[in-house]
């Protein structure tokens, strides 16, 4: 379940449809300071079902639509979508038989979160679980964010003992 | 259930004895657990720099802890490939000698694993098969370019406009 | 007393909102009393980089904070120059861009204060007059040595011997 | 009042006495990880009065006490000593009229610290007034500890109006 296309729209400040294609194994992201790096890392782990708005350094969930710059107006969409390469059927469930899986969110300011995978509409907890007991839900060991390395060891006993519990 | 979460932890502790060093180069790390019964016991990281006693993990430096915590979170990865990782700027704190040992072992895991990897560090950025460019030409709005190793260097450089 | 304390708040307010676009070529910034009484009020930072909207901090990415917390800090500094000031790796966020702004900044301050910084950046290691290594030939035990520019480079490159 | 001289025995990594000259406005520290350049601040925050073991990255006050290591034994005590350049009399009180001002601090295993300014036995609070007010205390803005940059602005607003209190 290799990662091959990340497409992002309105999503803090990818506001223009943007999409960044991961053919390789060792995929490097560079950029000036503020330019929106970390803000990928925020829209992969908000499609895997992120739920609090303060794990994404927002107040509420509309702050990862795109808010407005200099000399753009706020939109009033935010939609992330994550192409995998499932050839060798390793996904669970009814997902298996698919070459290709897709998994999208969609939020809009005055509504609700809407998740696809495929282009079918499907819960939330679908897409958790998809992604269950492999490392990648929204919070687990697969995705270390800025500034959270050094943190992982200095957890309480009892939090390193979740990450022990999804590798399980 | 019980077996299953102490094998588990069997695992992890073995493979972070391994991996850890590997990373520092000699030395030696463990787990262990806080209370008699597993199922409800905590996790704590013993962790010995090559030619250093063995110290809580609070006395290490900045750069150790770093690579004490990769040293397992890749443990926690052998076990259970996640189909990718993501990693942001975990190479800040490490010194050159540092960075070069986790490339290394980036790469040795690549071949399960795809990495995608967030960094300011030309070493870092070396190993990369493919380097994503993200720039802010338009003030605020962020836009993906591919580059290569000479424009990424320089992308470092360039100020977000004023 | 309340009129020391307002004095110093609208005089770190003005030096903060100096340096804060000094540091980031453009944008504003300043501080905000959370209570009407400042007594007792809290004091939040607003920071706006060139370009963007004005956010609250938490929004900003990892350099911009770092950044912003070292105008902050060097606003106080301006009020009420301490005998010197010692930074540990406060540059390791920042990319190159930045991290020169924030060297020419300590260089002007150098003129009434002493500073004394960490750091494992080439930029910053070229602003120090005074390079003091610290290294571990004999393991777990530091030594200092006096080093030039070139020699500090090889430092971060050699590895604590295992 | 210009930093000179530090000199450290006993103090974490520094075993040996150690004496760094600093007779420039711009010293950098530089070095491989984990030799010992954080332990330098350390020293430093220990001096000026610091007396929370935790703060110092320790369980107990005698964690500052070299410990022993591959091929040395623990040792009992600690020693650091500041000096500082006070030509222009700006020291506080009565230590305005010397030139030079040596402040140390000395800790053995079994026992007590001991505060000393220009080898004069003195109180813990004889060296925070010393330093009141500059800036300068044990966790005053003038000390940045490794990691802490970004959250000084993070922090809560009651936390950030203590900082602007020590600069009134
Ligand atoms: N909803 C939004 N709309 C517009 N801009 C936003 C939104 N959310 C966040 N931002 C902006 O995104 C920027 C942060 O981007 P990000 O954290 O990805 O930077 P980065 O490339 O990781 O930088 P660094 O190298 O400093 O870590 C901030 O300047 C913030 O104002
Ligand atoms: N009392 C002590 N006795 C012996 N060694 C100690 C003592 N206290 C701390 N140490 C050792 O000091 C080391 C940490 O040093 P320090 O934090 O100064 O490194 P550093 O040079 O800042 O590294 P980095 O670049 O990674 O931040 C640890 O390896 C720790 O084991
Ligand atoms: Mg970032
Ligand atoms: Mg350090």
């Amino acid at each position: 379940m290799r990662l091959t296309k990340l497409k992002l729209a309105g999503f803090k400040t990818f506001v223009d449809p943007t999409s960044i294609l991961t053919p390789g194994q060792l995929v490097g992201v560079v950029g000036p300071n503020g330019c929106g790096k970390s803000n990928v890392i925020d829209a992969v782990r908000w499609v895997l079902g992120e739920s609090k708005a303060t794990a994404l350094r927002g107040e509420s969930m509309q702050d990862v639509i795109f808010n407005g710059s200099g000399q753009r107006k706020p939109v009033g969409r935010a939609s992330v979508e994550l192409h995998f390469d499932n050839s060798q059927g390793r996904a669970s469930g009814q997902w298996s038989q698919y070459a290709e899986i897709a998994v999208k969110r969609v939020l809009d300011r005055d509504g609700e979160s809407s998740y696809y995978i495929n282009n079918l509409h499907v819960r939330r907890r679908d897409v958790i679980d998809l992604f269950m007991g492999t490392g990648l839900g929204p919070r687990a060991y697969a995705i270390i964010e800025q500034g959270m390395i050094s943190r992982i060891i200095e957890a309480k006993p009892e939090e390193l003992r979740f990450f022990l519990e999804e590798a399980a | 259930t019980r077996e299953q979460l102490q094998d588990t932890y069997n695992n992890v502790n073995r493979q972070f004895g391994i991996l850890f060093p590997q990373l520092f180069g000699g030395g030696e790390a463990r787990l262990i657990l806080t209370g008699e019964e597993i199922l409800d016991s905590g996790i704590q990281v013993m962790a010995q720099p090559p030619g250093k006693k063995n110290s809580t993990i609070h006395l290490l430096s900045g750069g150790e802890k770093a690579l004490t915590a990769i040293a397992l979170v890749f443990s926690l990865f052998q076990l259970n490939p996640a189909p990718f990782c993501m990693l942001d700027e975990v190479d800040a704190p490490l010194d050159d000698s540092n960075t070069e040992r986790f490339c290394e072992m980036v790469k040795r895991m690549s071949a399960q694993t795809q990495f995608l990897f967030i960094t300011h560090n030309k070493i870092t950025m070396e190993m990369a098969r493919q380097l994503v460019g993200v720039t802010m030409q338009e003030q605020g709005v962020s836009r993906v370019v591919e580059v290569d190793i000479e424009e990424a260097l320089r992308m470092s450089d360039e100020a977000v406009p004023a």
